[in-house]
């Protein structure tokens, strides 16, 4: 499903060279469930993002369902992303304009997903995640918490391949948290190819595989036995 | 330090009320360390806002050190906002065309502080904060826990006498966490009164009393027993 091999990405802040991906290869099948750690500036959001067919690399390959992707032009990368990948941003990037249920819309529009469907999805994941009174509340008039889940919502609404989330816990309470990986992992088992970025030792776990990331490489990758 | 008597804030979205805060009272002494916890959604952030004199109450009072600031003229607040109090925000609101250093640098020089001495004091931050080599970047060139890193640095460089927290260390891996708790502790021991909302229970537990929020209201507040 996803295949990095050799991945270097590089960004130039004056004359300092920050090397945010170092020769980090990596194997993803479909359907796996892996969970990503490391330290603050490790390369996470980087990763995910190259992944995510929202960044570059700067050297190495990408092949994606074994297309290489590595250098495809951006308006195709973009109507592959939107087909094929849910994004869950750290920073959840909804749109301040639209109220949530306008923002978990959004995508199956873009989709050219029919109204009645349209409408119906929203509802279930309004639902979901605990939102139907927040329908129509702005952004800036929801809570950390309200947003997060928004933006898991506008993630998922489109049944993604795969979903790539960054950190989707950090802003919930430990009850809204494990809803939000019951739901996730509801999906998982339905055929979802899950990438999760976490803080949480314990979310970590749950991941039937665990890579750790120190310096833009991959530390450790550890698999779940089979007992 | 802090007194809050019978706080109410509600919200109109349409016509929906929202009751962030619901008959709150709170009393927090010079040089308490709180934790405040709750469900997402409960008013954490609402009644931090208040307290750091950045949202007005609905109904109810607000005593400062000992002044009643409920209803005090905008630029009023504003200056002993500056004077008293750091803010640690939930999303940062970091400026985004300022340096990680410019933006730490900002508040000392609406401070009047001089030249010699912001530049003393920024550097300080930025090494206890493990930033020095990122100093030049933008918000938009850092990692989330580096963004995160440069808020709280903000918030302590003008050495307040209340530090208001926001779920601290939500994008913090536990290594880098600890050594922001570590730090904030350090000024706490030092006289600082610092109140601490987080969705971390073992962080939670380091304060000396914690206090659980329900729909807008104070469910429980406990206080550590000495030995
Ligand atoms: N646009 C950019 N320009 C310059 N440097 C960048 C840029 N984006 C990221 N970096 C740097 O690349 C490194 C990796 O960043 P990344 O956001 O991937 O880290 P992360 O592992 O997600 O960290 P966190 O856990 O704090 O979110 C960091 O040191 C960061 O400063
Ligand atoms: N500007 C606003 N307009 C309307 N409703 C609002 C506004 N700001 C907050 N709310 C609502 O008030 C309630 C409390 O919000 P608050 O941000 O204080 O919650 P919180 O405890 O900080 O949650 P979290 O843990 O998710 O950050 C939420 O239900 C939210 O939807
Ligand atoms: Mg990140
Ligand atoms: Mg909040």
């Amino acid at each position: 499903m996803i295949e990095i091999v050799e991945a270097q990405r590089h960004f130039q802040v004056g004359d300092q060279i920050v090397h945010a991906l170092n020769g980090l290869s990596l194997e993803v099948a479909a359907g796996e469930y892996v969970s990503i750690m490391g330290p603050s500036g490790s390369g996470k959001s980087t990763l995910l993002n190259v992944i995510g067919l929202l960044d570059r690399l700067s050297a190495g390959t990408y092949r994606l369902r074994g297309e290489d992707v590595t250098r495809l032009p951006d308006p195709v990368l973009a109507a592959l992303r939107r087909q094929t990948i849910g994004f869950v941003f750290q920073f959840f990037h909804l749109i301040p304009r639209l109220s949530a249920a306008e923002n978990i819309e959004l995508p199956l529009t873009l989709a050219g997903i029919p109204a009645e469907e349209r409408s119906r999805r929203v509802e279930q994941v309004l639902t979901a995640y605990g939102l139907t009174d927040r329908a129509r509340h702005r952004p800036d008039q929801l809570s950390g918490g309200q947003r997060q889940r928004v933006a898991i919502a506008r993630a998922t609404v489109t049944q993604p391949q795969v979903l790539l989330a960054d950190e989707p816990t950090g802003n919930l309470d430990r009850h809204a948290g494990r809803e939000v990986m019951e739901l996730l992992e509801h999906l998982h088992r339905g055929g979802l190819t899950l990438l999760l970025v976490t803080h949480d030792p314990e979310l970590a776990a749950r991941a039937n595989r665990r890579i750790y990331l120190v310096d833009g490489k991959i530390e450790r990758d550890e698999h779940r036995r089979r007992v």
